[in-house]
């Protein structure tokens, strides 16, 4: 048993344990905690999880006194009315937080009696994302006292084969990384962590334990060059494409920097530091161009050039000479790249088949030239066409990260948060490497019309190196005994069509008799992804689209039990003599990211 | 390595075998006019048995398409697309297709691959798979000309010499050494050959089995039917 100063510790984490199932990269973790309450009163008892920001929550319960409470998701204006009474009454805010760039932290109290029990259980679903070539599953581990019996168990099973496992946990010295097990069989992994009191112990003697840190699995699958996998189960496919053994196809890249006043300083210097180093990297096929911008718009040389060792040597110069002064003319920065773009390709200086994108950088609010961000939203959407990618990345915590977000989905790019942290510069080299070499463009997946429905995502522009292709769907053909699935795309120099055939009876036999896999996670699975694709349309949706996609998102996080930004999860704590009802809502990105805590201030859910 | 050709206008066909040593790498389609270039690398069996014969087997070939800057290499193991500095590899286990103006390859699992350059020429690459613990045998490639119409009068090559009109006359059919195989004497490219019948295996259509195709057997490594002698055929790499 755990003791503090000598004497027993009143509330005393008996077991912990998080179980995690991976099946295709769809991870279903539960994590119990029992707490027993060895006071002769009654005394409050928390349980605190941190959880991917990614992960939708689908399942809450306490246990006590043998009695069951379980939460209900249900649609967020329902529970914040239900909420609201609590609220009336003086009770504090939801129970899911922001917490860091992450995670999400879960944390909720019940009061239990002398000598009593409770027991926690939270479960939440997460689709792991392929990034630079491996599936990462992040579980924070943060105990705080000893545990009697602590545990991780994470199976993973992958039908494609593991290609490899990592297991990393920052908080175990060298000596002690023997305690995690790992077992590693061509579709199926296995990774445990139990250690034992002593092992969880500090030092020899002392009650502090070494568990405060994150416990991370990496893995890939194997991979050539093929249609991917195709999985069916229970009437719903998921086809993962991630194919190997590709020639990258060129790229063209505008930087758009922003160095307005707001950048002087850490900002602005982790900004050139980083893209010295991104420019070095750039390969000699690529060709790129710089903007900067403050309430004025300079180019570098005015044109694109091909990234060759003088080119990049004359850029470096350059970038390390950009200071930080004047206001922030995004608008007019945006149009100049894209024009910029415009006329390499009327010049055929880019290559025919290439990726031509625009990154911008920025940490503050338009208020030079156009300042309106709808206004400025249209402007880089009508003149950008759909020809070039926009990444957005967002540095700081001043950011209007709502605008940049819709700028970024409207021209088929993504935002990004930079993070103002000593590691901005690894940050944005980390962006960068993600979209750094183009694989194919234009893919389009292709399956029998009449068989399948309600499919996700089957277009897309690019697939980048080391990352990953998902589609699921329904199989409304009831007589279909193969599912057939093409791939049509466009490499470097040639035309691509891949094709891949799964016998259902077969498929789904083969699942079943896997003990890793929760029967429905294909389903799960789809709902999950259909989610995550409408909540993203649902960002740049006009009013009347985005009542729809509201709509079908709300109706497919009940139906499944999802946390997400649409609904909440209301768990009921039972009390003495009365019952208090709080909720579990998923925090939005758009939310302002938090400032870091600094001594003095108490601020609970910022890192 | 066997050889089976058409000729007398598809009437009858002519088979012969070339013994080469594994590893050696014979030409066996050049056409200078449209830089088109197929290779042929040998391979034997697993092991050699004493007093055996060696048969040797196309275990990879070379595919040069210099006009469209395209090289594939396909062996037992992948199929690889050279197009300038870039290079795509396929498994054999993909079923895929990758075209380019009008070059296109076809795979179909496990099965074949398909090369086309518009309607100049089709050849099929058909893969024969072998179990894999067989003591003696190990997986091997069958080389097929569908179409070769457009390639150049001056194409060459132990395959290629034979895209022109083949004439033969056979005559004088006598009982030959072995039962059932007569023996016949032909005359083709100004030479008399003593030719026996018999069968050859075309796996196009069933790649397992086989279809017997009936021909007359030209001994001594085609001697007398190919030009030169194999050797001539023997170069050094694969592209």
């Amino acid at each position: 048993s755990t003791e503090e100063h000598g004497k027993k510790r009143d509330l005393e984490i008996h077991a912990m344990k998080i179980e995690s199932k991976v099946s295709s990269r769809f991870a279903h973790t539960v994590v119990i905690s029992q707490v027993l309450n060895r006071a002769n009163v009654s005394k409050e008892a928390f349980f605190e999880i941190e959880l991917p920001k990614t992960a939708f929550i689908t399942n809450f319960s306490m246990t006590l006194d043998g009695v069951t409470h379980v939460g209900v998701v249900k649609e967020k204006e329902v529970a914040q009315k239900q909420y609201q009474q609590a609220v009336s009454r003086g009770q504090t805010a939801g129970l899911v937080k922001v917490s860091g760039r992450k995670m999400e932290k879960f944390k909720v109290s019940v009061n239990i009696g002398p000598n009593k029990k409770v027991i926690f259980e939270l479960t939440y679903e997460e689709l792991l994302k392929r990034h630079l070539g491996a599936y990462e599953m992040q579980i924070r581990v943060k105990p705080q006292q000893l545990v009697n019996h602590f545990q991780i168990d994470v199976h993973i099973f992958e039908p494609q084969g593991i290609a490899f496992l990592n297991v990393d946990a920052n908080f175990l010295t060298n000596n002690l990384t023997s305690i995690v097990k790992k077992t590693l069989t061509g579709t199926k992994a296995h990774v445990s962590f139990k250690p034992t009191l002593e092992q969880q112990r500090k030092c020899p003697d002392c009650h502090e334990t070494i568990l405060d840190g994150d416990f991370i699995i990496k893995y890939d699958v194997n991979r050539d060059l093929s249609a991917g996998s195709v999985q069916v189960v229970n009437g719903y496919f998921v086809h993962h494409f991630a194919p190997a053994n590709l020639a990258r196809i060129p790229k063209n890249v505008i930087f758009v920097i922003d160095h307005s006043g707001s950048m002087s300083g850490t900002k602005m210097r982790q900004t050139n530091e980083a893209l010295v180093k991104i420019l070095g990297d750039m390969d000699t096929k690529d060709h790129f161009g710089i903007i900067i911008f403050d309430d004025n718009i300079d180019t570098w040389k005015d044109t694109i050039f091909q990234a060759t060792l003088e080119n990049v040597f004359e850029a470096k110069k350059f970038v390390k000479t950009i200071s930080a002064r004047g206001g922030t003319n995004i608008n007019d920065a945006m149009v100049k790249a894209v024009r910029l773009l415009d006329k390499a390709y009327q010049d055929k200086q880019l290559p025919e088949r290439s990726v031509s994108m625009i990154i911008l950088l920025t940490d503050g609010h338009p208020n030079s030239g156009e300042s309106n961000p709808t206004r400025i939203q249209q402007n880089v959407k009508n003149v950008a066409d759909g020809k070039y990618n926009v990444y957005c990345l967002g540095f700081g915590y001043d950011v209007n990260y709502n605008f940049l977000e819709i700028m970024a989905l409207e021209n088929n790019g993504v935002a990004r948060r930079i993070y103002e942290d000593s590691d901005a510069p690894l940050q944005l080299q980390g962006f960068y490497d993600e979209v750094a070499n183009p694989l194919l463009l234009d893919i389009e997946f292709q399956y029998p019309e009449n068989a399948i429905s309600e499919s996700t995502q089957a277009n897309f522009k690019h697939l980048f190196a080391g990352s990953e292709i998902v589609v699921a769907g329904k199989i409304v053909d009831n007589s279909l005994d193969y599912l057939r699935a093409d791939v049509i795309a466009k490499t470097a120099n040639e035309n691509l069509t891949l094709q891949a055939e799964v016998k259902i009876s077969g498929a789904e036999n083969i699942t079943q008799q896997q003990q890793y896999i929760f029967g429905d996670f294909t389903e799960r699975l789809w709902a999950y992804l259909t989610i995550q694709q409408l909540l993203e349309k649902r960002i740049s949706a006009e009013t009347d689209e985005k009542k729809n996609l509201t709509d079908r998102i709300l109706e497919l996080s009940l139906k499944y039990s999802f946390v997400t930004p649409l609904t909440s999860m209301v768990v009921t704590k039972p009390e003495e003599n009365k019952n208090d009802t709080f909720v579990a809502d998923k925090p939005s990105e758009d939310e302002k990211v938090a400032r870091p805590s600094f001594p003095g201030h108490s601020m609970v859910d910022s890192d | 390595p066997h050889f089976i050709i058409s000729i007398n206008d598809r009437s009858d066909a002519i088979c012969f075998n070339i013994d080469g040593k594994p590893g050696a790498i014979l030409n066996v389609v050049t056409d200078p006019s449209t830089d088109f270039v197929v290779n042929g690398e040998l391979i034997g069996e697993k092991k050699i048995e004493k007093n055996v014969k060696m048969n040797t087997y196309f275990g990879k070939f070379g595919i040069v398409n210099n006009q469209m800057d395209m090289k594939v290499e396909v062996s037992t193991k992948m199929i690889t697309v050279f197009h300038g500095e870039d290079k795509i590899i396929f498994p054999w286990s993909s079923t895929a297709s990758l075209t380019k103006e009008s070059f296109s390859i076809s795979i179909a699992k496990e099965k074949n691959l398909t090369l086309t350059m518009g309607d100049d020429a089709t050849f099929v690459i058909v893969l024969h798979r072998v179990w894999k613990n067989h003591p003696l045998h190990r997986d091997f490639l069958g080389f097929y000309t569908l179409d070769s119409h457009r390639l150049s009068n001056r194409t060459h090559g132990l395959l290629g010499q034979f895209y022109r009109e083949v004439n033969a006359e056979i005559y004088n059919i006598r009982p030959g050494l072995d039962q059932g195989k007569p023996d016949a004497t032909m005359i083709v490219k100004g030479h008399k050959l003593r030719v026996t019948r018999g069968y050859q295996k075309d796996y196009r259509l069933d790649p397992k089995r086989g279809t017997n195709i009936p021909c007359w057997f030209v001994h001594y490594n085609g001697k007398g039917f190919i030009d030169g002698i194999p050797t001539d055929y023997v170069v050094t790499s694969l592209f």
